[in-house]
């Protein structure tokens, strides 16, 4: 976060962004669901805090090495955990003997402490890691109060149950959260929107229901389509994006040619070494330097720097490389891969330096050509702005929704690549409480941060007025003005699918002019239009429901986007908009088409007055199409002179149905 | 002997405002199936009753596909794992 509120515009320099217009989110709730928080970190400083606020319910509870009389203050203002669910399936008691934990709000595995405090963590400045993007941490509404919900549990990397997270659910509803922060997901295929084995779907959306806005992650399994989570209507769901920042690492070789690669080496510069690729012999050559399987002799090895070619983009690659290179006595490693953003440092300051296939390649034949191929390995240094641009996250996962593609999920884009932030004292690839993390779990709290500093300034609005102003004001463009990309093999322009509306942008959404407003009658016409059963919405909303026979279309669901999955010839959908800005406000329609589509609006002009908040209109969109085609995207904009409230078009032809081209 | 497992049975939207009463009626629930509202505390896992209502339990198969029938109930379904993003 030394850089990321920065690049998201919500510079403290500054005294006029929403951060300062909401008293950085003073009086704002935050409820967290992960592995609990490490309350010593200065992140969680209470310095200067007013009192708690009165609403507020919940408890702090003491136990294994957390005593809520000291770790609990006016910034941590409630922490609890809940185990049971988790047990039942692990078994008891806790096996802490491989990895530490503790039945307690305590942080053993870092992560919830590193989405808290990004959410609502005190400025702390002069950090870096390792001297890599040095500057302040903090949240994205450092006054906001947080209530840890340890619903996550560090084993096998971090594991939560449903029963759990239901309970917590069921406890913040009554402690009086205003937003939730979940950076927690489920596995494909997912369960449907009224199955409580998610927990996730149901629990929020009761605390929706009670205008908690929930936010959270899509799932890191991304570039392949369909693979986004949390994808319920009401939830606001966050693909994650990298920053304007890089951390270049010069690669020299003997011939005195540089190379820029990526990683976070913290390590010394060790002059000029050997450079070796495992050229391997037989039927498949290649395979000797294959990242995922380096076949290496020792005595080649020792004091060298070794290049290898990945196959894959996950991190396991490096890890397995480097881990190998290090047992053959090597000491360096460099990695031609597919980006995947995510950087990892390897173990002791071994050099673990990322290239593409390209640069790779450049590097192989300079050591087929050269007698004695040398390099020299350079620190990574840090570069912030211009000419580095966002993109969205190779990992981040992309729609559309497996369970409604008319839905567009994700939601939403915030930074959740490479961030530093306070972590546990036990993270072992921290440095002095500090850690760089990358997952849509870091976009997460970016959102949830956001959200409170909204709530803060507009404290009567609701979850989806909230998500649309989000929406509608999002960046679909770099700083210079060029559309957003997304990574994937190759690299591509960024739509709907990658990033919802586009990279968060919180100063614009304080005062998006128009919003799409939802409320639970909306969720019951959505509930129905997606076949659920009369019993279970009624029990499911608390109102006895009885759809109608010819069910609702789930096109006219009020939400900030269109998303037409299966056009044939035309269809003609309804969405209502209320005025939160200048009484008398005229906006015209600007319709920018997907390509073969024609878009009509009616009314063009939408007059708002002092008795006229909410107008509704309808959409045309027809297809010039006669084939099956995959998604088109466009976009609508109401405009006034102040405002562009704009939401995304994603139109599908689909000529013979049920057939299996949905992504 | 049958294996339990934890099961959630979900009830809805709350009906009553007293959280205690709501508990009660968790246990009364449990117990019409498992026999006793002793034998019911101890299978009660969580008693959800403040932003919905509804339970958590140690069942078996077969007490799970009981409960799933009585009126009231929603769904019962199994405790599932999720992951950190």
């Amino acid at each position: 976060t030394t850089r990321s509120w920065d690049f998201l515009g919500l510079s403290s320099h500054y005294p006029t962004n929403v951060l300062q217009n909401s008293k950085m989110g003073d009086g704002v709730i935050i409820g967290v669901f992960d592995t609990g928080v490490w309350p010593e970190s200065k992140a969680f400083s209470d310095e200067g805090l007013g009192p708690i606020p009165s609403r507020w319910k919940g408890v702090c509870k003491s136990g294994d090495h957390f005593n809520a009389a000291t770790h609990c203050n006016r910034k941590i203002i409630g922490a609890r955990w809940f185990i049971d669910g988790f047990l039942a399936e692990y078994g008891q008691p806790l096996n802490t003997s491989e990895d530490p934990e503790y039945l307690s709000p305590r942080d053993a595995n870092g992560h919830g402490t590193h989405t808290s405090s990004t959410a609502s963590g005190s400025y702390v400045r002069n950090i870096s890691y390792k001297g890599l993007g040095p500057g302040t941490i903090r949240g994205g509404a450092p006054r906001a109060r947080l209530a840890i919900y340890k619903v996550c549990w560090n084993v096998l990397g971090g594991q939560c149950a449903s029963a759990d997270i239901l309970k917590a659910f069921d406890e913040a509803i009554n402690d009086g959260v205003d937003v939730l922060s979940l950076s927690i997901g489920y596995s494909l295929p997912l369960f449907s929107d009224v199955d409580e084995r998610d927990g996730i779907a149901t629990g929020s959306f009761h605390a929706v229901a009670r205008g908690i806005t929930v936010v959270c992650g899509a799932a890191n399994d991304g570039p392949s389509a369909q693979t986004v989570q949390n994808t319920a209507p009401w939830i606001l769901t966050v693909a994650a994006s990298t920053i304007d920042r890089a951390f270049p690492t010069p690669i020299t070789l003997g011939n005195n040619k540089t190379f820029l690669g990526q990683a976070i080496f913290t390590g010394k510069e060790n002059g000029f070494t050997g450079l070796t690729y495992p050229e391997g012999t037989g039927l498949d050559p290649a395979s000797a330097g294959s990242c995922q399987a380096l076949l290496l002799n020792s005595t080649l090895i020792a004091g060298k720097v070794v290049l290898c070619f990945a196959s894959v983009a996950r991190r396991v690659a490096i890890r397995s490389a480097a881990s190998t290179v290090q047992e053959a006595g090597g000491i360096g490693l460099i990695i031609a891969k597919n980006p995947s953003d995510a950087l990892i440092e390897c173990s002791d300051g071994f050099p673990c330096i990322e290239v593409d296939y390209e640069i790779g390649t450049r590097i192989l034949y300079y050591i087929r050509s050269a007698k004695i191929p040398t390099v020299k390995l350079s620190p990574s240094k840090t570069l912030i702005g211009k000419p580095v641009s966002p993109n969205v996250a190779f990992f981040s996962s992309r729609g559309p929704s497996s369970i409604a593609p008319q839905i567009l999920k994700p939601d939403i884009t915030a930074p959740g690549v490479n961030i530093l932030a306070a972590t546990s004292q036990l993270d072992q690839l921290m440095d002095g409480g500090y850690a760089i993390l990358s997952g849509t779990s870091m976009a997460t709290p970016h959102v949830s941060g956001i959200v409170a500093l909204l709530k803060a300034i507009h404290p009567d609005w609701s979850p989806a007025a909230i998500k649309s102003a989000l929406i509608t004001t999002a960046r679909t463009k770099d700083a210079s003005g060029f559309p957003l990309f997304a990574e994937g093999s190759p690299k591509k322009l960024a739509n709907p699918f990658d990033f919802g509306g586009g990279i968060v942008n919180p100063n614009g959404a304080a005062d998006p002019g128009l919003v799409y407003d939802m409320g639970t009658s909306d969720y019951i016409h959505y509930l129905c239009a997606m076949g659920y059963n009369n019993s279970a919405i009624s029990r499911l909303t608390g109102q006895s429901t009885v759809c109608p026979m010819e069910p609702p279309s789930i096109l006219d669901v009020n939400l900030p986007s269109i998303t037409v999955s299966s056009l044939r010839n035309s269809a003609t959908l309804t969405r209502t908009v209320t005025n939160v800005g200048a009484p008398k406000s005229i906006y015209k329609a600007v319709i920018e088409p997907p390509t073969g589509i024609t878009v009509t609006v009616r009314p063009h002009i939408l007059v708002f007055n002092s008795t006229t908040k909410k107008i509704s209109f309808n959409v045309t969109v027809s297809a010039a199409h006669e084939v099956n085609t995959g998604y088109f995207f466009g976009s609508l904009t109401w405009t006034n002179e102040q405002h562009a409230v704009r939401i995304p078009l994603s139109v599908k032809t689909k000529i013979l149905q049920s057939y299996a081209d949905d992504n | 002997e049958a294996k339990s497992n934890v099961y959630i049975v979900y009830l809805g939207e709350r009906q009553l405002d007293d959280p205690k009463l709501v508990t009660d009626s968790h246990h009364d629930l449990l117990a019409s199936v498992v026999g006793s509202k002793e034998v019911a505390s101890d299978l009660m896992v969580y008693s959800y009753r403040h932003g919905f209502t509804g339970f958590a339990a140690k069942l078996t198969e077969s007490q799970a596909q009981k409960l799933s029938e009585l009126p009231g109930v929603v769904r019962v379904i199994p405790n599932s794992l999720h992951r950190l993003q």
